[in-house]
């Protein structure tokens, strides 16, 4: 492992990236409503969040139990939804539903910034 | 995080990020890797904000969080959030809000409001100064003229600081870390010197979207918890996102 200080020289060679990692792009459609706007991206994008999220429990579950953990966030955190500004609860909601994962966690990871700086 | 707004010679304005997020969050011990960094590569989308089948706005999103951190808006702005950390931090505003504190906004919702709803860069300058938050951050903020761009420090409810392109000491870029650019930053995560260093010798004339990539290419700037890269040009709304994976040996942060 290099050390700082910083030891690569200025890249000049890294533009044009391989296409493979370039990013795809879906469309939300802000005249949906709420509940309806991610809710193809959220399906499709399922395992991928669910692992995601399993990480973050995983973590929580190394300082606490993790059995009470998931129950306390998934009962707490799904209450919080209903008191988000709109339209972001109902898009939770919408995420959660497509993806089969309960609202709390769907809630957590949304909030995740904030509670982050912990 | 790396932020970068850069003004080729011609006064188009180029705003690019490293967004880097997981640090301390697991460590992946079989690949070397930060765990939950890896979790999150997958999940990167760009998002097109459509409303009576036009583009209102484009933006960068993990799958599943809703909020914005990076985007843009065509004609009007660019915009990025970079991390700050300060013993006054989010949860300090996110146990505020739990008792019933509602004055305070979330900051992934109220940027993804101010990209979409701001009609020029001094309102969303002047909303991004004014309001409340509940977590602390520095906001890039790009316009669609010469000479707009700054970064603005934020305190959960005050402003700290208002750095403006025009008066940095290059005159042509402007570019945060994670770390208060009025003081030195931390011998253990100095990545502002090796980007001010590889942005000087890229130089204005050849200031574009590929050179500044090249910058956010370059080892601490990118670093194993670089989840991506994403290029944005205002006037033609273009956003562009390339998902990294530093290769070892890379700098943990």
């Amino acid at each position: 492992q290099d050390v700082p200080p910083f030891t690569e020289d200025c890249r000049t060679d890294a533009y044009p990236p391989n296409e493979k990692d370039r990013v795809k792009t879906f469309v939300l459609n802000l005249d949906l409503p709420p509940k309806e706007r991610w809710s193809n991206l959220a399906k499709e994008k399922a395992p991928e969040l669910k692992a995601m999220i399993q990480s973050i429990i995983d973590l929580v579950g190394s300082v606490v139990n993790v059995t009470e953990a998931i129950a306390f966030i998934d009962k707490e955190f799904a209450l919080l939804a209903d008191q988000l500004p709109a339209p972001y609860g109902d898009e939770m909601k919408g995420i959660a539903t497509a993806a089969d994962i309960p609202l709390g966690q769907v809630v957590l990871y949304n909030v995740f910034y904030e509670i982050f700086t912990l | 995080c790396t932020s970068i707004i850069a003004e080729a010679p011609n006064g188009t304005l180029y705003h690019a990020r490293n967004l880097d997020f997981g640090l301390f969050l697991g460590w992946d011990t079989e690949n070397d890797k930060w765990a939950l960094t890896e979790k999150l590569r997958p999940l990167i989308i760009n998002v097109d904000y459509q409303s009576g089948g036009k583009t209102v706005a484009r933006a960068v999103h993990f799958t599943g969080y809703i909020g914005v951190l990076t985007g843009v808006k065509p004609g009007v702005l660019t915009l990025s959030m970079n991390e700050r950390f300060q013993l006054d931090g989010g949860y300090v505003g996110f146990i505020k809000w739990l008792l019933g504190d509602h004055s305070g906004k979330w900051m992934g919702f109220f940027l993804r409001e101010t990209l979409v709803s701001s009609a020029s860069y001094e309102a969303a300058k002047s909303s991004i100064m004014t309001e409340e938050l509940l977590a602390p951050a520095y906001f890039i903020l790009g316009g669609n003229s010469s000479g707009q761009g700054c970064v603005i420090t934020r305190s959960r409810e005050t402003m700290d600081n208002l750095e403006e392109l025009k008066k940095t000491e290059s005159g042509w870029f402007i570019l945060q870390t994670n770390y208060d650019n009025w003081k030195t930053p931390p011998f253990f995560d100095d990545r502002r010197t090796p980007a001010t260093k590889c942005m000087n010798k890229m130089t204005k004339e050849k200031a574009g979207l590929a050179g500044i990539y090249n910058v956010l290419s370059t080892k601490p700037v990118m670093n194993l918890l670089t989840t991506y890269t994403a290029l944005m040009q205002v006037n033609s709304g273009y956003l562009e996102t390339y998902i990294r994976d530093c290769p070892q040996p890379c700098f943990p942060w």
